[in-house]
Parts: C-alpha cells; sequence; structure tokens
C-alpha cells in the first residue's frame, strides 16, 4: 500500500476564501441568503432555529429535509450560485 | 416560480440596457453576444423587447466588479457568488453586476476569439496540431515575436488556419487608447514596469501604458487574460511556472496540495516556498450567457425557483444544450403574458386552451343540485358573533366579509360601518355544505365559489354544485388535514394554506403549481406560521390566530395586528 499524502494546509497569501469549518460555513450561509433572518423576523418559533432555517434551505435546493447538517447539505452550500439571497428579507 | 414580493416588474415592454464594463477573461464581442443572447431567452417567451443603449441610464445596468464593488453586498473571490441582480425599479433596482473573480468563459474552457491572421476572428480549436505536437492553449512556438497564436482548426499543418490569441501585446480594451497594445517597459509614477500591474487601482484590474511613459502621456489600456493565466491567488494574469517547488517537492503540473478545498493551483515563479506567488489554473470557468440568462430573470422580476433544473435555480450548473424550463416560461409570462405577433408562444401546454374545467366525470363523488335535498337548519338568531374568540373560517364573497361558524354566518357589508348581519344557515344558501367550514374563496375570474371541509372540497357555480370532492384531485397531498385558508392570487392562482406551509393552485388546470409546498414563513414572514384563518381584503392578507389578526401589505410587510372583534366585526 502506498503511504497516505500527509496533507498540510497552507495560508496562500491573497486568498480572500478563508478555511471555514462545516458550521460557519452553515451559519454563513443561511444567514447571507435569508433563511436565518425569516426565522428570527417571524418570532414564531417551532423549532431551533437553525434546524428550521436547515429545513427551509434543504426544500429550496430539493434536498432531503432532514433538518441536520448532512454531508449533502454541506456539498450543496459549497456549490457555486446566485448572490441573491433565497428569502426575500 | 416565485416573483419578488409585490410581483415587481418592468411597466414598459421595450426594456433597455448598457454594459458599463468588461471582464479580460473574453473578447468584448464574446460578452457583448453572451449578454444579447441572455436577454434572448427571455424575449423569445414575452412580448419583451431589449434594446442596448451605449450611454445614459438603462434599466438594466451591467457590470463586472471584485469583492466590494460598490453596493452593499460584496463578492467572494472565485467561485462560491457568481453574480447577482436586482428587481426591477430604479437606481440600482434592475441592474445586474458578475464576479469578476470568477473565469468567465462559455462554459466548456477558455473562450479564445482570435484576431488577425487568416481565420477572420475564429475561435480557436483545441486541441490543435502544429508541426506533430498536440497544443491545448494558445502558443508562441514557432514565432519570434512572442505572440500568443492558435490553430481555429485541428490541424494547422493540414489547414495552416490560425489567429492571434488575446495577449496585452495584441490589443488593450477600456481605458483610453482606443485597444493600443501594451508597450513596455513603460514608466509609471516613476518605477519601470515590463507587465501588466494592477498597482494604482483599488478594483484589482490589470491595466499597462500604451506609451513607454504614463506620467507624461497618461495613455492606458486594460490588459485581456491571456487563456494560460492563472485566476486569482496573488499573480492575476501571470503563466503558470513549470516545475515550481512547493513545501519542498517539484510540481510540473496544477496541483490541489496544501489546500483544503480540493481546487488547482499552480506557482507562477520556479519556488512557491521562496516568492510566495500563486494562482488557481484555468478550468472550464463558469457560462457568462448561463449566469447571465439567469441574472437577467431577476432583473425581469422572478426570484429563485426550487425546481432543479429551472434556469432560475439558485445554483449554477452547466447545461450545454439549453432551453427554457416550463417552469421558467410559467413565471415570466405570469409577469408579462406569453409572446404575441407572428411566432407566439402558446400559453403552457398543461393549462388548457378552452375555459372549460377539466372536470372528470367520477359520478361517485360528484353530485350536481337541485338534486340535492337537505334541510335548512334553524339560525340561533341571538347568538352574538362579538362572543366569538375563533371562526371556522373568515373570507371575503362579492366584496363582503363572511364569518363562518357551527353552520352559521355573519356578513359585514362593505358600504356601510354597520355591525355584521346575520345569522344566516350555511344551508340555506349553500345546501350541500357541511356545518363547519375551514376555508373558502372566491375565484376572481369566473366568480366560482370554492368551500374546503376537511379533507374534502365543493366548487359552486351560483346555485349549482360540484363535490365533494376529495382535495388530492386538487394535487394536495393525503397527509393535509384540512386547508385553514386561501389567498387568491389573481390570474387564476389561489394559494392554499394548511399548517406551517401553503401551496399555489391553478384554479384553471385544477392542480398544484410544481414547486409547493413552500413554509408560510418563508414568504411570509412575521405572521403566524399555525393561522387558522387566512384570507385576503381590500388589498391586504390576514392571518388570524385566535382573537388577534396579523395583515400584511402587498409589499408583505406586516402593518397592523389587531382585534378581529373590534377591527373586523365592529364589535
Amino acid at each position: 500500500w502506498s503511504l497516505p499524502l500527509k496533507s498540510v494546509f497552507v495560508t496562500f497569501p491573497g486568498d480572500i476564501i478563508k478555511n471555514m469549518t462545516d458550521t460557519e460555513l452553515a451559519e454563513n450561509y443561511l444567514k447571507k441568503f435569508g433563511y436565518m433572518e425569516t426565522q428570527k423576523r417571524s418570532g414564531f418559533q417551532s423549532m431551533t432555529s437553525q434546524e428550521k432555517a436547515l429545513k427551509m434551505m434543504q426544500r429550496q435546493m430539493g434536498l432531503e429535509e432532514t433538518g441536520d447538517l448532512d454531508w449533502s447539505t454541506i456539498e450543496a452550500m459549497k456549490r457555486p450560485r446566485c448572490g441573491v439571497p433565497d428569502v426575500a428579507n | 416560480y416565485q416573483t419578488f414580493e409585490g410581483d415587481l416588474k418592468w411597466d414598459h415592454q421595450d426594456v433597455t440596457y448598457r454594459i458599463l464594463n468588461y471582464s479580460p477573461d473574453m473578447e468584448s464581442s464574446l460578452i457583448d453576444d453572451a449578454f444579447a443572447r441572455a436577454f434572448k431567452v427571455w424575449s423569445d417567451v414575452t412580448p419583451l423587447t431589449f434594446t442596448r443603449l451605449f450611454d445614459g441610464t438603462a434599466d438594466i445596468m451591467i457590470s463586472f466588479g471584485k469583492a466590494d464593488h460598490g453596493d452593499p453586498y460584496p463578492f467572494d473571490g472565485k467561485d462560491g457568488l457568481l453574480a447577482h441582480a436586482y428587481p426591477p425599479g430604479d437606481g440600482v433596482q434592475g441592474d445586474a453586476h458578475f464576479d469578476d473573480d470568477e473565469y468567465w468563459t462559455l462554459g466548456t474552457g477558455p473562450a479564445v476569439k482570435t484576431r488577425y491572421g487568416n481565420s477572420e476572428g475564429a475561435m480557436c480549436h483545441f486541441p490543435f496540431t502544429f508541426e506533430e505536437k498536440s497544443y491545448t492553449t494558445c502558443t508562441t512556438d514557432g514565432r519570434s515575436d512572442n505572440l500568443p497564436w492558435c490553430a481555429t482548426t485541428a490541424d494547422y499543418g493540414r489547414d495552416k488556419k490560425y489567429g492571434f490569441c488575446p495577449s496585452e501585446l495584441l490589443y488593450t480594451f477600456g481605458g483610453n487608447a482606443n485597444g493600443a497594445e501594451c508597450v513596455f517597459p513603460f514608466v509609471f509614477l516613476g518605477k519601470e514596469y515590463d507587465s501588466c500591474t494592477t498597482e494604482g487601482r483599488s478594483d484589482g484590474y490589470r491595466w499597462c501604458a500604451t506609451t513607454d511613459n504614463f506620467d507624461r502621456d497618461v495613455k492606458y489600456g486594460f490588459c485581456p487574460t491571456r487563456d494560460t493565466a492563472v485566476i486569482g491567488g496573488n499573480s492575476e494574469g501571470e503563466p503558470c511556472h513549470f516545475p515550481f517547488v512547493f513545501l519542498g517537492k517539484k510540481y510540473d503540473s496544477c496541483t490541489s496540495e496544501g489546500r483544503g478545498d480540493g481546487k488547482l493551483w499552480c506557482a507562477t515563479t520556479d519556488s512557491y516556498d521562496d516568492d510566495k506567488k500563486w494562482g488557481f489554473c484555468p478550468d472550464q470557468g463558469y457560462s457568462l450567457f448561463l449566469v447571465a440568462a439567469h441574472e437577467f430573470g431577476h432583473a425581469l422580476g422572478l426570484d429563485h425557483s426550487n425546481i432543479r433544473d429551472a434556469l432560475m435555480y439558485p445554483m449554477y450548473s452547466y447545461v450545454e444544450n439549453f432551453s427554457l424550463h416550463e417552469d421558467d416560461i410559467e413565471g415570466i409570462q405570469y409577469l408579462y403574458g406569453s409572446k404575441t405577433g407572428p411566432d407566439p408562444t402558446p400559453p403552457q401546454p398543461e393549462s388548457p386552451t378552452t375555459d372549460s374545467y377539466p372536470y372528470e366525470t367520477d359520478v361517485t363523488e360528484e353530485t350536481t343540485e337541485p338534486s340535492i335535498t337537505t334541510t335548512t337548519r334553524p339560525v340561533d338568531p341571538s347568538q352574538d358573533p362579538c362572543k366569538f374568540t375563533k371562526f371556522d373560517t373568515i373570507t371575503v364573497i362579492e366584496g363582503e366579509l363572511h364569518f363562518f361558524k357551527d353552520g352559521q354566518y355573519w356578513k359585514m357589508p362593505s358600504t356601510s360601518d354597520e355591525g355584521p348581519e346575520g345569522p344566516f344557515a350555511v344551508s340555506g344558501r349553500w345546501p350541500a355544505l357541511p356545518a363547519v367550514i375551514d376555508s373558502a374563496f372566491e375565484e376572481l375570474l369566473t366568480k366560482k365559489l370554492y368551500f374546503f371541509s376537511g379533507t374534502r372540497f365543493w366548487v359552486y357555480t351560483g346555485q349549482s354544485v360540484l363535490g365533494p370532492r376529495s382535495i388530492e384531485k386538487l394535487g394536495l397531498p393525503n397527509s393535509i388535514q384540512k386547508v385553514e385558508g386561501a389567498l387568491p392570487r389573481g390570474k387564476g392562482k389561489v394559494l392554499l394554506f394548511s399548517g406551517e406551509n401553503f401551496w399555489r393552485l391553478d384554479v384553471k388546470a385544477q392542480k398544484i403549481d410544481r414547486g409547493y409546498p413552500r413554509y408560510t414563513d418563508a414568504v411570509f414572514g412575521g405572521v403566524p406560521n399555525d393561522a387558522h384563518d387566512v384570507f385576503q381584503y381590500k388589498g391586504h392578507f390576514y392571518f388570524c390566530r385566535d382573537r388577534f389578526y396579523w395583515r400584511m401589505n402587498s409589499r408583505r410587510q406586516v402593518d397592523r395586528v389587531g382585534y378581529v372583534k373590534y377591527d373586523l366585526l365592529k364589535c
């Protein structure tokens, strides 16, 4: 067996994209595209806010509505997309 | 499909646009063409026309920019956000912005249009062979003047067809030098430059002087991107240098080592370890045509769709043979109507072109009047609606608010401030209906009345009735216990509410539109998502819960919260 590559992560000068954790990516994504904003504005919390916001995002993107930060949801958040929020605020 | 709050749209059909600046990634004629084709996607299915302006203010102002480009929504470097656009209106409204940290192509790698040579501006053909060697990029091989060129057919040796590739040695764009090529070296602020630079600019665009002294002549232009140049990083415009050393190891091709996101990069000098100069390797890039067609959908009034194959779906995916999805067509025709004239586009095939309803003749469920023989339940005149905390349903029929409760209803005359009239027996006017009505609405076009109770619905046309029928016939799921509210939206569309979701019914087609259900509070934020009554009255949406109502204006802003009994029933 060949030795697995020992990946070293380097911060490249001038690189705008910072290495974010999946949780940071999700929080940033849900806020940027209006999912969290709505939840707060409505004020009627029927579930934990991030869970509900994730469900909204999963429904918008045609993913399985689990309310969890699962793999397919994270991958979807990394996909290139339009900057207009999905939920108008 | 979705539209913006208040169905924002242009109030004229001859829409104008203007291209304010260009990306260095594609020759400007390719960019012009991509935008023109993107507008044609929408003009092909609507009465809209798109006219390009070359100065002044157009409805849709188009520009490229990087990171913070002057509006409150900065872009984010390569990938991620690709572009954004604003709904129709004045000022920045209607404008479309494209992230120039992206690599703009036609979706299949560098889009290289040649100049001069003998190919009349044809595109490079990759790969091509030249002197027994295959090339997948432009090359300076075979030339002493260092100008990059390519063949415009697969085999230069056989066809001898070629053209010169975009490079700062051939031309510049923008600036004030009428497209003249760069002169190297040139002097800027006393310092000599022998390549394009971003010095002196805050927008990150590479430029050069077109004479040997910018300080003296102030002549300049922007440098086109070479197809071999890296994207982003800190050496934009420079080609990869192979081999290069990274963490002591030699690389002679692009690598994703050192990155957590898997993106391919290369150094632009022989040692990243020493010089730290790098950039992302050219990839397929993003189709400017596809992204522009999507953004122009926003600029015309369409919001994001959750139908994966629709153009207005928010995520990018490359499609080779593009055709507009029926969801996009229905959405844009909802706003602007279908195309008229020599090659009209018929309304969507699912919706019948006649006014007759496509009822199935399922005899077991349907009855027609007057065979219904019910006895009118006596009303209890002593019942005071002002004492109720909650009604079965509240709706508007013939312009008047109707309050239903336990087989009786009250009416609010729209012309006077008197209290409610009634009670009247539901069975007296609509004999087929049960005592408890969950929701009801009047179809604006045909004046038909729809009544819902549990999982059944009735349709009254004057005194004739069809039903009860199962709400599944309308395409609602069998998981629904009851329809709690209905909002007629005009043009044959009605929103039906149940629990924390709502569906959009196409009344003519008798089916639920694709892309539903949606979360109520995703669209109607600020109202309770378990309202037991939803109706529209005098241009406002009303969401009721217990004794209270939340009133929303056409821009979906809650502008009032009050008591049903005092404000609506005038108790």
